[in-house]
């Protein structure tokens, strides 16, 4: 797999793959893609993202990160398959080419590197970071409880054994710090999507209380026509809505804080995978899930293109 | 590696706020160690929670004894990593 042409985007890989093929794949896009070290992880990895642009100077930007829990390796898989996807359709398709003509897009492949790769060689159902932290022996936070949005209250856990465990402080993970800096530091993103994995949801602000985001209607209308789009492909049902009641309480995740930074279209999908796999989805169904989400995905970059603010 | 040779993933689903208290209350038994996929939220809506094998049998019959209904998702959550793992291997020769 020396390039990415030849990359196998149906099988799952481990990160020192993946990590060599984002050079290769940088290296094959014609100057369209290009890679940014935002930070290092807590065993002192590399936090990598992604940038697709076609020039200009601090443009409206959209965020997506995958992995964020080690475990759901669809994510990431999916993630490669996206970029590449991108990239193919480029000069092709009038969606990415408008899209990308206008906005720049940061894709982070693997957002928690140091839980991914110890599901790779440890635990498999690992899911949070690897970070020690005083007064406990259990490892690692879940960074999806680490963002500074209600941080501590009610939908994590303060036990430090728990995968929940929402951490010491407000961005003590060094991997939702990278994000946080990045993101605020950049100021112009429009839209930001954290992407997971188990029982198919796409889901919007607010997971930490129950008040409606201001732009509700609009997010659930925009969430239907996703997810009706994302259906058409394969057949694959999601349910919609904000966190709190389609899912569960939440105190301290990403799009709740990326919202209330102002980012409208924050959104989290939860790709497919009935349970009856774990996380463990069968690698035969990596493009599949690959392709249903592509096309989810687009309607709501179409949407936040067409949509300025 | 962390071996699960025997564990299972339940699908629980909860009738009423009653029900969905008691599953709630099996996240702070630290010792039964029981990882929680898909959280308690609300009645009706599914709950996912893999079990360690030497807790599956009394975690089931608590849940039996409280009429609370379950399914079985996963029977052997090893034998379906193994199966990963093979996928994971023969793509690397390919």
């Amino acid at each position: 797999e020396r390039n990415s042409q030849t990359f196998n985007y149906a099988s799952y890989h481990t990160l020192d793959e993946i990590y060599t093929w984002m050079d290769s794949f940088v290296a094959s896009s014609s100057g369209l893609v290009s890679k940014l070290q935002i930070g290092t992880t807590f065993e002192n990895r590399p936090i990598y993202v992604l940038r697709f642009s076609t020039g200009g100077v601090n443009r409206p930007a959209i965020w997506i990160n995958f992995g964020i829990h080690a475990r759901e390796w669809i994510s990431p898989a999916t993630s490669l398959w996206f970029a590449n996807k991108l990239v193919s359709e480029y000069g092709k398709d009038s969606s990415v080419s408008s899209l990308l003509n206008t906005m720049d897009l940061y894709l982070e492949i693997v957002t928690n590197p140091d839980g991914y790769s110890f599901t790779h060689t440890n635990n498999r159902m690992w899911r949070k970071t690897r970070s020690n932290h005083a007064g406990t022996s259990c490892k690692g936070v879940d960074p999806n409880r680490n963002f500074d949005a209600n941080f501590g209250g009610p939908g994590a856990s303060g036990n430090a054994c728990s995968s929940t465990y929402y951490g010491p402080y407000v961005n003590s993970e060094k991997e939702v710090k990278a994000i946080v800096d990045f993101v605020t530091n950049h100021g112009n993103f429009k839209s930001f999507i954290d992407v997971h994995s188990y029982s198919q949801l796409l889901m919007f602000p607010y997971g930490y209380t129950s008040t409606k985001p201001k732009d509700y209607n609009e997010l659930m209308e925009l969430s239907k026509k996703s997810i009706t789009a994302l259906a058409s492909v394969h057949g694959t049902k999601y349910r919609y809505g904000p966190i709190l009641t389609t899912i569960y309480q939440s105190s301290g995740s990403s799009i709740d804080w990326a919202y209330d930074q102002g980012i409208k279209y924050a959104f989290c999908f939860e790709l497919r995978d009935t349970g009856r796999y774990g996380f463990i989805l069968p690698a035969n169904q990596i493009i599949a899930t690959a392709e249903e989400t592509y096309v989810g995905l687009m309607e709501i970059l179409d949407h936040v293109r067409l949509n300025p603010y | 590696q962390k071996t699960f040779i025997g564990d299972q993933v339940l699908r629980i689903t909860v009738n009423n706020e009653e029900q969905l208290a008691l599953v709630s209350s099996l996240q702070e038994q630290e010792h039964l160690n029981i990882d929680f996929w898909l959280e308690p939220s609300k009645p009706l809506l599914p709950i996912d929670i893999q079990v360690p094998r030497e807790h599956v049998q009394s975690v089931k019959a608590l849940l039996e004894f409280n009429g609370v209904s379950y399914s079985t998702l996963i029977e052997d959550l090893q034998a379906l990593m193994d199966e990963e793992e093979k996928e994971m291997v023969l793509s690397h020769h390919k």
